[in-house]
């Protein structure tokens, strides 16, 4: 007799939300982009986690969040949390 | 702080403000006492005005609105994005401030309703309220027969009896063309026939109704109200939860967080959401407007954002039931418009350690001193001294015994020197221990210790490692090892370009090293070798994020970095956080 899973909680895309549940990385290169850390060129430039690592250390410094330049649950709580739409660094 | 690239703001004192749409959360007056409360944080401590016009041009407009909504910068539905602003300017949007509609706009903890009609004149609901022994946490159309929702304004209208009707279609409109008239149901537009306020025929999302029986013919409308059970965002914002609804085949008579991952509660707003994918947030708290704006208006003055995570500036949200604008929003407003001539600025921080009433103005020959300040004991804390050859400072005689640091206008140089706070002006100096209460010894006379020095000392520092006493004054500088002093010297001798005319500051990095400081550069100094390391000067923000670049005084002391330019001082972590800003008088010289 097979074993009985648990069940995982179902998680679905509600119609009409503007910002669909996105992964963590889809999260943080929006985010960084938005708010003035990442700029469009260094995302296809090729740097990949390297280039994430760096504006999430200026991300973190600039909201004195612990700069480790990871993806933590600390700095996903901060992108996750309501916030003025003007950027942090540019104009 | 941060401002604008280039300290854009107003090139006039009297601000005007239009309000040019109202949210449906909130009454026209408290979205005006909102913003209106808003400005006055910033009038409170700069020459600036703020006066509403109701038409003509303004410097800053106000508007509601949801995703693009006419800028350029789209708002994100609910959560998210807040609200957004432009820095002061001339341009289309210069200094207008947006706030965005799909969120839940209140004070901060949960709907505000204001009644209408009733016994009250006029008084907000108060949640939750007894009507026939049953506790309500929201307006109510239990009672009633017309269907209207009302609330009872003191916690038991069992035993008050005052009421007022609750904000719904069925009562009123706002904005539109119908000076507020209620929608009439069922009205025709487009031909067809709406029993209920809709979103049809419009792109942004506001629900609206006609206000005669006929759109088409009289073209007369109004927007609803929120009710106060309506859910926000979705896809059916401003229509209300249908319980129980059906999802996933699971019936549920309350808001859930279920098929979410971020745990926020739910409803659908008809009976069915697995057929009708009909939903919304439930209400919550929602977010301040008053705080909100005021954060916006601070851009539309010409202030970016700042990295004090207690200042009104930082750019995250956090609701504060006792708003008081932080020290560093006070000098980033008035480094651009001065000081204006309101409350006092700014209010102490809650971390601040409180002062002990009436400790005497400190002169150095009073030997009696309360109970509760620490007494003097070592040869070093001593009113008389000089250096002596490990760099401890002894022997000097007190000039004006009168002079009391805590009047002085700004200092020249602030370092501390083994463990003591030294700070230095026009020729004299005062010392404070580094570690606990103990008063202020000074004024003494600089040449009276160290006989080389000029009477302005910009900046100073001690080595651990050599115990050199580095003195700066424009483009020279001194080094006293004990009594023996070389100089002065010019600071190229350092490796530093001639066109720096003065060192600002100095920060002791570990043994042997030193940061010096000219604006908005740093180099670093092999104490031993007296010479800049290679690959100096740095960028001073670079690494020193959030501090001012025009500090006046930098130095080291207990541990912790400090920029101040007079009167307030940021506080550094060796890990380059900024987590204070203060008073140099009061928090670190402990002025009364």
């Amino acid at each position: 007799v097979p074993l009985q899973q648990e069940q995982a909680p179902v998680v679905i895309s509600f119609p009409g939300e503007l910002v669909s549940q996105r992964s963590d990385v889809e999260l943080a290169t929006h985010y960084l982009q938005h708010f003035g850390y990442l700029k469009e060129s260094e995302i296809s430039g090729g740097g990949g986690q390297v280039t994430l690592a760096s504006a999430l250390k200026k991300m973190q410094q600039r909201l004195g969040l612990k700069e480790t330049g990871q993806l933590d649950s600390p700095t996903l709580d901060a992108m996750r949390a309501p916030r003025c739409g003007v950027p942090d660094v540019g104009s | 702080f941060q401002t604008f690239q280039g300290d854009l703001k107003w090139d006039h004192t009297d601000i005007t403000y239009q309000v040019l749409n109202y949210s449906p959360d909130l009454d026209a007056s408290i979205i005006e006492d909102a913003f209106q409360r808003a400005f006055k944080v910033w009038s409170d401590v700069t020459p600036l005005t703020f006066t509403r016009k109701e038409r003509g041009k303004v410097d800053i407009e106000i508007r509601f609105g949801t995703e693009e909504h006419g800028d350029g910068y789209p708002f994100d539905g609910k959560d998210g994005l807040l609200a957004h602003a432009f820095p002061p300017g001339k341009d289309r949007f210069s200094g207008d401030a947006h706030f965005d509609d799909d969120e839940s706009w209140t004070l901060g903890t949960g709907s505000v309703v204001k009644t209408y009609y009733g016994n009250a004149n006029g008084a907000l609901c108060h949640f939750p309220y007894i009507f026939e022994g049953k506790s309500y946490s929201t307006c109510t159309t239990d009672g009633r027969s017309d269907g209207l929702p009302w609330c009872a304004t003191t916690a038991s209208f069992d035993q008050d009896k005052t009421y007022g009707f609750c904000p719904s279609e069925l009562l009123y409109t706002f904005d539109g063309n119908s000076d507020g008239a209620k929608c009439v149901f069922p009205f025709v537009f487009e031909g067809k026939s709406y029993d209920g306020c809709t979103t049809e025929g419009r792109t942004d999302g506001y629900r609206w109704c006609a206000t005669t029986d006929n759109f088409d013919q009289d073209k007369k409308y109004g927007f609803c109200p929120t009710r106060d059970t309506a859910v926000f965002g979705g896809n059916s914002p401003g229509e209300e939860c249908v319980f129980p609804f059906t999802f996933l085949r699971q019936t549920y008579s309350a808001c859930t967080s279920e098929g979410r991952s971020d745990g926020k509660l739910w409803c659908a707003t008809t009976s069915d959401y697995d057929t009708d994918k009909k939903w919304g947030f439930c209400p919550d708290k929602g977010y301040s407007l008053f705080l909100v704006a005021a954060h916006e208006f601070g851009h539309s003055l010409g202030l970016e954002h700042s990295s004090i995570q207690d200042a009104l500036m930082y750019p995250m949200y956090r609701y504060v039931a006792d708003f008081h604008l932080h020290s560093d929003d006070v000098a980033g407003i008035q480094f651009l418009y001065g000081s204006g001539t309101g409350p006092s600025p700014p209010t102490r921080r809650p971390d601040v350690p409180t002062r002990r009433p009436n400790v005497p103005t400190q002169r150095p020959d009073v030997p009696t001193q309360r109970p509760d300040v620490p007494t003097q004991t070592t040869t070093e804390a001593d009113d008389t001294s000089t250096s002596g050859e490990d760099g401890s400072v002894t022997e000097s005689t007190p000039v004006e015994p009168t002079s009391d640091a805590c009047k002085v206008q700004g200092f020249d140089a602030v370092t501390q020197i083994k463990k003591e706070l030294y700070l230095f002006k026009n020729g004299q100096y005062w010392k404070k221990p580094a570690a606990g209460m103990g008063p202020i010894k000074g004024p003494l006379r600089i040449q009276d210790t160290w006989p080389a020095l000029p009477d302005v000392v910009d900046a100073a520092f001690q080595d651990k490692l050599t115990k050199k006493l580095f003195f700066f004054s424009g483009q020279r500088f001194w080094v006293y090892q004990g009594t023996r002093v070389l100089g002065p010297r010019s600071i190229e001798k350092l490796g530093i370009s001639r066109d720096v005319p003065k060192i600002f500051g100095v920060l002791q990095k570990g043994r042997g090293k030193a940061l010096l400081f000219h604006e908005d550069k740093y180099w670093r100094l092999d104490a031993k070798a007296e010479r800049v390391d290679q690959g100096y000067p740095k960028r001073t923000d670079d690494v020193f994020s959030g501090v001012p670049l025009d500090s006046q005084n930098i130095f080291l002391y207990q541990g912790k970095y400090h920029f101040c330019r007079n009167p307030f001082c940021w506080r550094m972590t060796p890990q380059y956080q900024v987590d204070k800003v203060g008073y140099l008088k009061y928090d670190i010289l402990e002025c009364p």
